[in-house]
């Protein structure tokens, strides 16, 4: 899976997210990438945010929104709400992954439970980030 | 100034470092930090972040070394079947597809399903026909042939396992059969 998080200079965030999906699935299975909500979601007042892992994991939580929500509505930070949602809620529930986000300030979680995920970022002028493993 | 940023991912999952050659870790370094560069400058242009994460994703789909787009993991059937989704914040609006094939870059066919239609998720042959309408590129199905997956693929249907794209490592000694 790979997704994408932006924020331009008018102030506007974008998500983005595609897959292959599983390795042998069945079924025509599809897993949270296009499911609004589950992988994929972005709202100017809260934050973007693209999903990576287990997708039914991420769909009984609906990862994506839920992060929104807990910045809505409880005042998260966007750091505070991905660590809350991959490392409490979808850690006890077995699902293994994680999640890129971003807000209108310009601030950016990479936040996974597995022992890796694939990330880079960049803020302004900012040195570019990329990262494999925890 | 108001500030601009992206972030992007390329799959999570159990990666073993004993698994990732010098070589191809540099490879997925090198992907990732021209992916990321190249949304930054679509933004360092004045470009929209809907481009900008647009454009990123495909970049990433066109590069084999990813689970999306060209680099697919196999279905037990052995195909691929491809989904994707995008969501503009300025607006709410979104779109995505699932399950469709040959589709170059699908990130794009959700863009379509978002900008021409008046759905949200179109899947299968329904987005497939709709997305001949719109103009987006498909490709043959060799495009998406990568022997890495092919292996990932055999050793998954051998143990009758399903497996996250990152997580179906092909250990040295493993005999497939």
């Amino acid at each position: 899976t790979v997704g994408a998080v932006a924020l331009d200079a008018a102030g506007n965030l974008a998500a983005a997210t595609s897959t292959g999906g599983m390795t042998n699935k069945k079924f025509n299975r599809v897993g949270d990438t296009p499911i609004i909500g589950a992988g994929t979601y972005a709202n100017n007042a809260t934050c973007a945010v693209s999903c990576t892992g287990h997708g039914e994991y991420f769909m009984r939580a609906v990862v994506a929104y839920d992060v929104s929500c807990l910045v809505e509505y409880k005042g998260l930070t966007i750091t505070e709400a991905c660590l809350y949602v991959v490392q409490e809620k979808l850690k006890k529930q077995g699902g293994e992954g994680g999640l890129i986000a971003l807000n209108t300030k310009g601030e950016i979680a990479l936040t996974f439970n597995s022992e890796g995920m694939y990330r880079a970022s960049k803020r302004n002028d900012e040195p570019t980030y990329v990262g494999i493993y925890e | 100034m108001n500030p601009i940023a992206i972030a992007i991912h390329g799959g999570a999952g159990t990666i073993l470092r004993a698994l990732l050659t010098e070589e191809k870790e540099r490879a997925y370094y090198q992907a990732l930090q021209d992916a990321v560069e190249k949304g930054h400058q679509i933004l360092a242009k004045g470009g929209s972040a809907l481009k900008a994460v647009e454009e990123t994703v495909r970049e990433l789909e066109d590069c084999i070394l990813f689970n999306a787009g060209r680099g697919s993991v196999f279905t037990h059937q052995g195909e691929h079947e491809l989904d994707a989704a995008i969501m503009c914040g300025a607006t709410g609006m979104a779109g995505a597809v699932a399950g469709v094939r040959r589709v170059r870059n699908p990130i794009t066919l959700a863009k379509a399903v978002m900008q021409h239609s008046e759905h949200v998720l179109l899947t299968g042959e329904g987005a497939e026909n709709f997305g001949h309408q719109v103009g987006v590129a498909f490709e043959p199905e060799e495009y998406f042939f990568d022997a890495f997956r092919y292996e990932q693929w055999q050793a998954a249907k051998a143990e009758d396992s399903i497996k996250l794209d990152h997580s179906a490592p092909i250990l040295p000694d493993k005999k497939l059969g």
